[in-house]
């Protein structure tokens, strides 16, 4: 699921799972 | 690129003519950031190759509580660093003719 946060410069951010594959391996 | 722990990426594809762009950014190496990073997740946000800096949009996720101030400077760079390779595919695409 995805969330949004809009800035008081009114830029938005959209936040979206990183999906696992792209993570480095720890 | 150099690795700051932090990756950009293009959201969607380049048609190599808007001026704004999606972008998708993430923190590979939590380590590699002084401050306390908020795990959240992928940011994506438009980025205007004309108007905007990377500097500026880096500062409006602090102010948003992605990063900590003293991360503003890495998130910057890694922004920049994406930017440029993406100016940089479009002039090389236009200098190469259609």
């Amino acid at each position: 699921s995805a969330a949004q946060v809009v800035t008081s410069a009114g830029r938005r951010f959209i936040v979206s799972p990183v999906p696992e594959s792209r993570l480095k391996e720890q | 690129a150099e690795d700051t722990g932090v990756r950009v990426e293009l959201a969607e594809e380049d048609d190599g003519k808007k001026a704004a762009i999606a972008l998708k950014l993430w923190v590979e190496d939590p380590k590699k950031l002084k401050g306390k990073y908020k795990e959240s997740g992928a940011i994506e946000f438009t980025f205007d190759l004309e108007k905007e800096t990377p500097e500026g949009v880096a500062q409006e996720m602090v102010e948003s509580g992605f990063f900590h101030e003293s991360d503003a400077k890495i998130v910057g760079k890694s922004i920049r660093d994406r930017v440029a390779l993406i100016k940089w595919r479009r002039e090389r695409n236009v200098s190469a003719g259609p």
